[in-house]
């Protein structure tokens, strides 16, 4: 007998928690980690503050033969988050202030809740948040997850007064993990992070005690960037409908230059002459196939002005400069930042850089640092599109050699980074995206070639 | 100002329908052909009947320079769907009757409709479904997908008389792809779909017109699977306490028996005596710690037996190589299934196969099929974990190259496929699913050493 059955988005993201990251003992304290180190980093950055992330992470107990215990918490200075929104920014799956054109780390509204959902299903214990926004309170609850229904249990709420004038968020919950395994990436990703966000104070203590300390080299922080908003090269019917159902506007140049990105009065009307849309028109009053012939003709023209990079945020070539040399001592680096580009309507903006010698160590392949929005991405490397293109390189032609100690850095940022998988572990082979990096890497792959080449008259001359 | 905002599972699989296998017009032909093709070998199989399914793409305008509207008829003769329920299996995200432990190819709820939202946001056209389950009546329905509320939109409802008793379901709904592109990996997928199902008929209509045919080869179809419960060395604690709050038994003997794989009454009892639980507890006493302390015990617990293979259904050596020498005839074959085995408490069967010669091409690689609960998998081999256990093998011991025109053959069947993705492009790399490939390839590359070594002693002798 066939019974069919619904499912909420947080009883699916339970059932295939692997697919948001949380596959092993030792994979989720790192997802963990990271997924709450993200928040607080944007929450920092959106109020264009230098962050001060402080993680613990102690041990509770014994678990099984490999796995422990642990006791998670992780503070920020950040924005902070409104009592009233606490429990399902952390209770309820889909929930979150990041479904905007912006650029940000957080962009499914599901991380933090898969963190605390991971620890709830192998402790059965509630989370903790605590939130002020600086003012008079701080705001406290204990909650748990409804996986069935997709909703937060208030276990417990208080309001504190905030006498020091506290802000920022906790979270803090119980989980098992095998933290012994995910150590080494877990230690990785603290210093990638601190290699790409050189203004961001990060403080790590691990089961044992250890203080793992990265302090801040730079109060510059990027400029933040701004909403923006959508495309028209990326439109299909459903983003039309939305946008015809709210707008205010009641003829089509005012639709078009009001819910388009860089749409202005000249282009609106040539576009409307161009497909033969009378500017008179009330969005309102399309017919279906009306608004299927102006999606068509949306990407058609092609005289729509290229994203700007103001809803962007890249590093930029000096602060990536900055970390690379931090983190590796290099005798050579050369950065290179491209110019914004779109995939699907969305713009993108691709940073690379090469180091050679130094502290980075001579192993059989090159040392790839990648990185999308400012988070490391530290899995499923040979998955991941800019590895193609460092594998598809021919490096002989730059007197390169994976067998040299060559690190090779690549930094994706965008509105929508194409991420492959919603654990946020590779980037997908996006043709688009796949020639910026080419190029970006060709670019510095030259500067690596004509260093190697005096290096090597040097050496010539130095033997004579 | 930071606003937050909840959003359905529809609009998060839509904000991300590349993460759903919906990436570009080329592909996102493949993926609705492929998800609607799913559907019905599911469907057919159900009844334990030969699947006849009947695909056709038509040609219904152009849309861009490189895309055309298509419309996609897929017909089968499966189970049907039971009216009531056609508005919510097709127009509702997350909702399906595929949530069972039990091998099917269907598993998240999605498919089908991520295929109809894709039509629906290119052309703005309803998807008709109509389905009977062979009684007096066919139900049709004209349906759209409300994607911010995830729920149909019925535009249309009509009962016909069904005079010829026809049973099965037909989906048609019209899509802008690239068909051109994505022919060779369409045309690809269904000759890998009738290897591995060589019992079912499947017949392409192309939007040309011609026609591509897949006969069956065979009436006999591999034991159907059983729906079977969870074992204990899967749980976790969310799982125990859904069985806690459904059980009505009020002792933990026949709790642990009735709820759980394989456990028997001895089992049971030796498991309390293990674990210091008294056997009269009525599991719904349960405290939150012995709750976390049973899952413990469960997973500690030497003695539950391993899983059985009832709810799984490998295609079987004999059907395997049928397969194979139909698609290839090659010189050489060797197959071979292994044990169950299991991950994270999911049962699963690896079964290989390997060709030599014959109609294989000589490249330089090795032509490898991967297949998932009968289902090709086309996308993204290199990241696939069977791809990788090829790839570390060391080949030259068993007399074979990359070079060699060698086929490999690899088919994993399970209660839970460990996809990596939500498209279900390809395996993730779990420990133990890793270790099975290993150990059958090289049971089939053994196999192929003593062929290859025959044959070089044949040519030696003939060259004398
Ligand atoms: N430390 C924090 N400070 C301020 N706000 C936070 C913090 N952590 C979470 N939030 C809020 O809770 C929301 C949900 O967080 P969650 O990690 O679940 O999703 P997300 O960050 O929006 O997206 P993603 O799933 O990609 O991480 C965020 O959008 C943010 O508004
Ligand atoms: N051709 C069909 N014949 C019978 N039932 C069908 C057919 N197509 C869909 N269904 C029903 O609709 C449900 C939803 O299908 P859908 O493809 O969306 O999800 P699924 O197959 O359950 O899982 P997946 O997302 O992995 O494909 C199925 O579970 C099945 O019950
Ligand atoms: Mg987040
Ligand atoms: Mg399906």
């Amino acid at each position: 007998q066939v019974t069919f059955e619904e499912i909420s988005a947080s009883d699916f993201f339970y059932r295939n928690r692997d697919i948001a990251g949380f596959t092993n003992p030792s994979r989720a304290i790192f997802a963990a980690i990271r997924e709450l180190v993200e928040n607080s980093l944007d929450a920092a950055e959106s109020l264009k503050i230098p962050p001060d992330i402080y993680v613990r992470l102690s041990f509770e107990g014994e678990a099984s033969k490999e796995t422990q215990i642990y006791k998670l918490r992780v503070e920020d200075n950040g924005i902070g988050v409104p009592p009233r929104h606490i429990p399902s920014a952390f209770g309820q799956v889909l929930f979150g202030s990041k479904y905007k054109l912006k650029q940000q780390r957080g962009t499914f509204g599901l991380g933090g809740k898969m963190a605390i959902l991971y620890g709830q299903i192998t402790t059965h214990q509630p989370a903790c948040i605590m939130s002020s926004n600086g003012m008079s309170r701080i705001y406290m609850y204990k909650l748990m997850i409804d996986i069935q229904k997709n909703r937060p249990l208030i276990l417990d709420r208080k309001v504190l007064l905030n006498k020091e004038q506290w802000r920022g968020t906790i979270v803090e919950f119980c989980l098992e993990g095998d933290y012994l395994r995910a150590m080494p990436k877990i230690l990785d990703y603290f210093k990638q992070t601190a290699m790409v966000n050189p203004y961001a104070n990060l403080t790590f203590v691990d089961p044992k005690g250890r203080l793992y300390k990265f302090t801040s080299v730079t109060k510059d922080m990027p400029k933040p960037p701004k909403e923006t908003l959508p495309h028209p090269y990326g439109v299909d019917v459903e983003l039309l409908q939305r946008l015809i159902h709210i707008t205010p506007y009641k003829n089509m140049p005012e639709f078009l230059i009001n819910h388009f990105h860089r749409v202005g009065e000249k282009t609106a009307q040539k576009f409307l002459t161009f497909s033969n849309i009378s500017p008179s028109k009330n969005p309102k009053k399309l017919s279906h196939e009306e608004i299927v012939r102006l999606m068509h003709m949306l990407k058609k023209f092609k005289e729509f002005l290229p994203p700007d990079a103001s809803c962007l945020s890249p590093l930029g070539e000096e602060l990536l400069k900055v970390g690379i040399v931090k983190e590796l001592k290099p005798e050579f680096v050369a950065v290179h930042q491209r110019r914004p580009a779109t995939y699907a309507g969305h713009p993108f903006i691709i940073e690379v850089g090469i180091a050679y010698g130094g502290e980075i160590p001579k192993r059989s392949a090159f040392l790839i640092y990648r990185f999308a929005n400012r988070i490391p991405l530290l899995y499923d490397e040979a998955s991941d599109v800019s590895v193609r293109v460092i594998n598809d390189m021919n490096w002989r032609r730059y007197k390169a050699a994976p067998d040299m100690p060559i690190a090779i850095l690549v930094h994706i940022c965008s509105t929508k980074v194409p991420y492959k998988t919603v654990g946020k572990e590779f980037i997908a082979d996006r043709p688009e995206v796949r020639k910026e990096i080419g190029n970006g890497l060709r670019e510095v792959a030259r500067q690596l070639q004509h260093f190697l080449t005096r290096r090597e008259h040097v050496d010539r001359e130095r033997k004579r």
